[in-house]
């Protein structure tokens, strides 16, 4: 039987093992083997590696745990802006979106442009009405606002002397 | 971020990543995650990658094509020189985590820091990052079966 693969990743960075509680670190085991979980079912059943790749990412996208979909970071302006992109091996077709606010996975609006478009990428309010074009839900912002990320906003803005801090071109 | 990477049945690649960005971010700002070639990248010759991390080093160094392009090129080169000749797996595997590392080096050399994951078409699922953690998971028809953060 041939063989399949699959990896995820749930974001990297500085984390803090002492800060990380039992209870917490089993959360986020628990969601990223639920990603793990749906990706490989699909590979298993003979599926394809694009449609792998899709049910992984939108479980840790419905997860408020990563910074993706709901659970997004905040912008400076207290909004989510969500970005995305998705590529096929076999023929490299690819699709990207960025800067949408009401698309509840970004993963699937991304393949959405790599199918159903002649682009590569869509960003912002262009990629918000291609989405309604082509039959997704609009998705209110609250959506992907959580207390846990808009905190966060409020202890950088507390850091921050300026609004000039935050655009340091490096990251 | 988050980020899915997969080798099929058909042995068919796909790479896959999504983010809600940088905290406070302002003017529109994106990182490595919608630009094909910085955070998202497959190509069946040769690998599929998402990356995670300082989202503008990835974009200046053009970390996943970079990675692809790297095993593609070995892969060329290897096809040339010694035609028939058959490759160790397990050295094809050291290879692709040496390139991996090597382009995470180059962000980190930039100044940022980040992970990336990765399968090849020989299956294997491999992670390069320069943070104290990353969560990650992997699994393989081989058994292989795994999540972790640290």
């Amino acid at each position: 039987m041939p063989r399949w693969s699959l990896a995820i990743h749930g974001g990297a960075g500085t984390l803090d093992k002492a800060a990380m509680t039992p209870e917490r670190r089993a959360e986020y085991e628990a969601a990223l083997q639920a990603a793990l979980d749906a990706g490989a079912r699909v590979l298993a059943e003979g599926g394809s590696a694009i449609d792998a790749v899709k049910a992984a990412v939108i479980i840790m996208e419905d997860s408020p745990l990563f910074n993706a979909g709901k659970g997004a970071v905040f912008t400076w302006e207290g909004t989510n802006e969500l970005d995305a992109s998705i590529m096929d091996g076999r023929d490299r077709s690819a699709g990207a979106v960025a800067g949408v606010k009401t698309v509840k996975n970004p993963i699937l609006l991304a393949d959405t442009v790599r199918t159903q478009s002649e682009h590569v990428m869509l960003m912002g309010a262009g990629a918000e009405a291609f989405a309604v074009e082509k039959g997704f839900a609009v998705t209110p912002p609250e959506y992907f606002a959580t207390q846990a990320r808009r905190e966060a906003l409020e202890r950088m803005k507390a850091k921050q002397l300026s609004a000039l801090d935050v655009d340091h071109k490096f990251g | 971020t988050v980020g899915a990477v997969a080798l099929d049945r058909q042995g068919n690649l796909a790479a896959a990543t999504s983010t809600g960005g940088m905290t406070g971010k302002r003017w529109g700002r994106v990182g490595d995650a919608p630009i094909i070639g910085a955070g998202t990248y497959a190509d069946n010759r040769s690998c599929a990658v998402s990356a995670t991390g300082w989202g503008e080093y990835f974009i200046r160094v053009g970390v996943a094509h970079e990675i692809c392009a790297r095993l593609r090129a070995r892969q060329e080169v290897l096809d040339v020189l010694a035609a028939g000749m058959e490759t160790d797996p397990v050295v094809k595997t050291v290879e692709a985590q040496y390139f991996a590392d090597a382009v995470m080096a180059d962000v980190k050399q930039l100044g940022g820091d980040g992970g990336v994951i990765l399968v090849t078409p020989e299956g294997y699922a491999i992670f390069s990052f320069n943070t104290s953690g990353m969560y990650r998971g992997r699994a393989t028809s081989a058994g292989v079966n795994e999540v972790a953060i640290f």
